[in-house]
C-alpha cells in the first residue's frame, strides 16, 4: 500500500 | 514522466479533441452516448479537485484544465446545442448501476479515508466503467461512425499505455498504485472486444458494424 504520495499522474 | 505516460496522455487528449471536433464540425452527436460523456465529466471533476490545492507542474495543471473544459463542452454540445441530434432511444444504459457500486467501493477500498482521496478513488473506479454506456449504445445500434471508432481507439489506448507506464515506474522507481493498476486493467479489458473489431474492420477500411 503506497503512502499517499502527491498524485502526479493525470 | 516517461514516454509511455506522455504518449498515453497525448492519446487521451487526441480522443477528447477528436470527439469534440466531430460533434462540433458535423453539428451532430448521433451515435455518441451522452451518459458516458457525463460520467467522464464526473471523473475529471472528482479527480482534479487538487487543482485547487496542489500545483505539480504547468503540464499537469494545463492538461487537467483542458480535460475538464473539453469534457464539459462536449456534454454541453450533446445536451444543449445539438440536443436535437442526441439519440436518447439508444443511450439507455442504467448509469446508476455504475455510479452507486463505484461510490460504495470507493468508501470501502481506498488508500486514505479523506475526502480528496475518496473522490480520487471514486474517479479511478468510475473511469474504468465510464465507457460502458457508449459500448452498450454501439451494440444496440449495431454500428458506429468511423470517426467514433477512432475516438474509442485512442481512449482505450491511453489507459493501455498507462499500464505500461506503471510497469516502467514499478521497475525503475519502485512506485505502484494497486487501485489505479487494477482499475486500469479492468478498463483496458473492456476495450478488448472493440480493439479486435477496430483492427480487423476499421483499419481495413470497412465500417464497424456488429452482428445486430
Amino acid at each position: 500500500d503506497t503512502e499517499t504520495t502527491e498524485k502526479d499522474e493525470l | 514522466m516517461n514516454i509511455f505516460r506522455l504518449t498515453g496522455d497525448l492519446s487521451h487528449l487526441a480522443a477528447i479533441i477528436i470527439l469534440l471536433l466531430k460533434i462540433w464540425k458535423s453539428r451532430s452527436c448521433a451515435g455518441i452516448s451522452g451518459k458516458s460523456q457525463i460520467l467522464f465529466a464526473m471523473v475529471f471533476t472528482t479527480r482534479y479537485l487538487d487543482l485547487l490545492t496542489a500545483y505539480i507542474s504547468l503540464y499537469n495543471t494545463s492538461m487537467k484544465i483542458i480535460y475538464i473544459g473539453c469534457s464539459y463542452a462536449t456534454v454541453y454540445l450533446i445536451y444543449a446545442k445539438f440536443k436535437a441530434t442526441y439519440d436518447g432511444n439508444h443511450d439507455t444504459f442504467r448509469v446508476e448501476f455504475l455510479v452507486v457500486p463505484v461510490g460504495g467501493l470507493s468508501f470501502l477500498v481506498n488508500h486514505d479515508f479523506s475526502p480528496l482521496e475518496i473522490l480520487w478513488t471514486f474517479s479511478i473506479y468510475l473511469e474504468a466503467v465510464a465507457i460502458l454506456p457508449q459500448l452498450f449504445m454501439i451494440s444496440k445500434t449495431g454500428e458506429a461512425e468511423t470517426i467514433t471508432t477512432h475516438y474509442l481507439f485512442f481512449l482505450g489506448l491511453y489507459r493501455a499505455l498507462y499500464l505500461i507506464n506503471w510497469v516502467w515506474r514499478f521497475y525503475f522507481e519502485g512506485f505502484f498504485d494497486m487501485i489505479a493498476i487494477v482499475a486500469g486493467v479492468v478498463q483496458t479489458i473492456l476495450y478488448c472486444d472493440f480493439f479486435y473489431l477496430y483492427v480487423t474492420k476499421v483499419l481495413k477500411g470497412k465500417k464497424l458494424s456488429l452482428p445486430a
